[in-house]
């Protein structure tokens, strides 16, 4: 929660 | 992690090594943009902020291609705007960068996935990494030409994009996984470079400088 949007590209 | 975006990494971390070895082994920055410089260090700075706030261990590669990314982009902006700032053409690369920032964060306010300090910071660096290479080409057509290697370098620096585009559309068929941000974006931003592909193509690979018509 809080931290679920994850751009998990560089 | 798949194919695509493993090679649009090592195209990104090409472009960002052609250009430094380009100004560090000719002593020069002529024909290279300092503002595209900045605004891509803009870029990095303001899309990799988590590396500042809650540092972790360098445990995986991500977080040293960040540091990478940062530092090689500070680097290059310091041997344009201090070492070799004799040969920076500033007369050329007169576009107007606020015209490129403004809007990005302007936008990055009003269309983002969450309202909150660091996605919006991220929003604004999507934004403003497709629109970041402009100065560049803006001076590439002021001065009429550009250099092979400069040539290779911006070759490299918007395949790394379309890559992207790729990686995308794997991701969105194998994890259905979208980014819409991302992906608008990342259009805009290689469609800028297709008329540079379209000349780099036509003349670099057969051994010619691109001359655009004065």
């Amino acid at each position: 929660y809080g931290c679920d949007l994850v751009h998990d590209e560089l | 992690m798949n194919i695509f975006r493993l090679f649009g990494d090592l195209s990104h971390l090409a472009a960002i090594a052609i250009l430094l070895l380009k100004i560090w082994k000719t002593r020069s920055c002529a024909g290279v943009s300092g503002k595209t410089q900045l605004l891509f260090a803009v870029c990095f700075i303001t899309r990799y902020i988590d590396l500042f706030l809650h540092f972790v261990s360098l445990y995986n590669t991500e977080k040293v291609m960040k540091l990478i990314y940062i530092s090689a982009s500070v680097f290059t902006c310091y041997l344009i705007f201090f070492k070799f700032k004799a040969t920076y053409d500033g007369n050329h690369d007169s576009m107007r960068a606020e015209f490129l920032i403004v809007p990005a964060a302007g936008l990055a306010c009003l269309i983002n996935t969450k309202f909150d300090a660091i996605e919006i910071l991220w929003t604004f660096s999507i934004y403003l990494e497709a629109v970041a290479i402009l100065p560049q080409l803006f001076l590439i057509s002021k001065t009429g030409e550009a250099e092979t290697i400069t040539s290779h370098y911006l070759f490299a620096q918007g395949s790394y994009r379309a890559l992207y585009i790729l990686n995308w559309i794997y991701r969105y068929h194998y994890e259905s996984h979208v980014d819409t941000i991302a992906i608008v974006a990342g259009v805009v931003q290689t469609i800028l470079y297709c008329d540079f592909f379209y000349l780099y193509i036509t003349k670099v690979v057969k051994g010619q400088k691109i001359v655009l018509p004065a």
